[in-house]
């Protein structure tokens, strides 16, 4: 988290909000219960109260607003720039404006009304921008469902104004995973039309051959309608599908777009009804098979015939040498299969049967 | 170092000055021209302080991942600087 310079605040724990005009894109009460919930995130991790005025100056004066809009400080039209706010402080200070060019939801159809207006009081009340990816305070906008705030920005609220005397149970998101953190693991690897994708909590790594340093994004900023937890994920290329499991359903992705029909049950692709979560699935482009790993045991899926292969499930470690524990990810590259477990990733020979190299798990991020 | 002495397409000069435009508001890159080869110097540094706040590589080049970032919906408030 990062603080305005001189760690600019409210002197006083009671600020007043006014909501000066409104968007014609939402009901009047719907943009007042936006801001009053987004409000109530920072007040509910801090001693701040907010108090509504419905005239005169109020410390935080919210407006929206097209191009120049009175503060030499123009917005620029749909897209782009969203909103802004200005530190704490006399005047201006603590003003929140809204680029009214913008179409404003309450859903992720569009700009997410409590969304941007929950970063932009952040802003409002002394926060500046976060590097954390995950943050509520990170500049680029992203839709997220569930409680806003990450670890990251309650640290940094607090240690302007403190904890609430009177903590609410809040749930704050984790702060994203370090791609060098030697404990790190996987939760699933796929291909994607020439890159690789790494999922780990509600991100996603992203590497491409010709980028060496892997770019980390949310799943739900790319990915709004899948959960934020993937257990394994498999490219078929030959249908330029991306299948995403979590739980017992499975989602098909056609690049950024959710493949009509889904999400469909797991076991519709004949894994029995006690699977309820699959570890890991690698499609292998010579066999046009799909392998699906579950706990000690794995299917194979013919992806021409779209049915399972009879005679499984079979133990891992019998027809993988050397594979004797559970798998997080796995991936095929030019006959080899790349099994990662927890900190560790063990490169499998198809022809020669066995594991000839053990690596790190994030040794494919550069680490 | 960077040329400028060869026309740049115009694909490269819309990212470019997408990239002027973005570092002037978010980086506080000194507006105006001072002087081809400072002003050069001067947009790759900040290219490179764009890169590290991002947590990209930090190249001070406008490769495809540092301009991608640059075209996506953000917040007006700059990300470093007063």
């Amino acid at each position: 988290y990062n603080h305005f310079p001189r760690h600019l605040k409210w002197q006083n724990n009671e600020v007043t909000f006014r909501i000066v005009n409104y968007t014609p894109d939402l009901k009047k009460a719907d943009v007042d219960r936006a801001v009053r919930k987004a409000l109530n995130v920072w007040s509910d991790v801090t001693p701040l109260i907010f108090k509504k005025l419905h005239q005169g100056n109020a410390d935080i004066m919210i407006s929206f607003g097209s191009m120049e809009h009175g503060d030499h400080n123009p917005f620029d039209g749909p897209n782009g720039l969203l909103a802004h706010a200005y530190p704490p402080g006399q005047g201006i200070g603590g003003d929140t404006h809204f680029d009214e060019d913008e179409h404003w939801t309450k859903d992720s159809s569009a700009y997410n009304l409590f969304i941007v207006a929950a970063h932009e009081l952040g802003h409002a009340l002394g926060m500046s921008h976060s590097t954390d990816p995950g943050a509520l305070m990170y500049p680029v906008y992203s839709y997220t469902t569930g409680y806003p705030l990450a670890e990251d920005d309650i640290e940094g609220i607090q240690a302007l104004y403190g904890p609430n005397p009177n903590p609410k149970k809040v749930k704050p998101k984790p702060d994203a995973p370090n791609k060098c953190d030697p404990m790190l693991s996987f939760d699933a690897v796929t291909e994607l039309r020439g890159e690789t994708i790494i999922f780990k909590d509600r991100f996603y790594w992203r590497l491409h051959p010709q980028m060496p340093e892997p770019e980390q994004t949310m799943i739900k900023s790319t990915w709004p309608s899948i959960p934020n937890k993937v257990d394994a994920a498999y490219e078929n290329p030959e249908k330029d599908v991306v299948i995403i499991f979590s739980g017992i359903r499975m989602w098909a992705l056609n690049g950024y777009n959710l493949v009509d029909g889904y999400p469909k049950y797991i076991h519709k692709l004949g894994l029995p009804k006690k699977i309820r979560k699959i570890d890991a699935a690698v499609y292998i482009r010579d066999t046009g098979k799909t392998l699906l790993f579950a706990d000690e045991d794995y299917w194979s899926y013919d992806e021409a015939t779209g049915t399972m292969d009879s005679g499984y499930p079979r133990a891992i470690e019998d027809d993988f040498p050397g594979m004797d524990d559970e798998i997080d990810a796995a991936a095929y590259h030019y006959g080899y299969l790349y099994f990662f477990h927890e900190q560790m990733q063990y490169e499998y020979s198809y022809n020669s049967r066995k594991v000839i190299r053990i690596m790190r798990t994030n040794s494919i991020l550069n680490c | 170092a960077h040329s400028f002495a060869v026309p740049l397409p115009s694909e490269d000069k819309d990212n470019f000055l997408l990239a002027e435009k973005y570092l002037r508001r978010f980086y506080g890159l000194p507006a105006g021209l001072q002087g081809r080869q400072r002003s050069a110097g001067a947009l790759e540094s900040k290219i490179k302080e764009m890169q590290k706040f991002f947590k990209l590589k930090v190249t001070g080049n406008l490769d495809d991942n540092t301009l991608e970032l640059m075209k996506q919906a953000r917040c007006g408030v700059p990300d470093i600087g007063e």
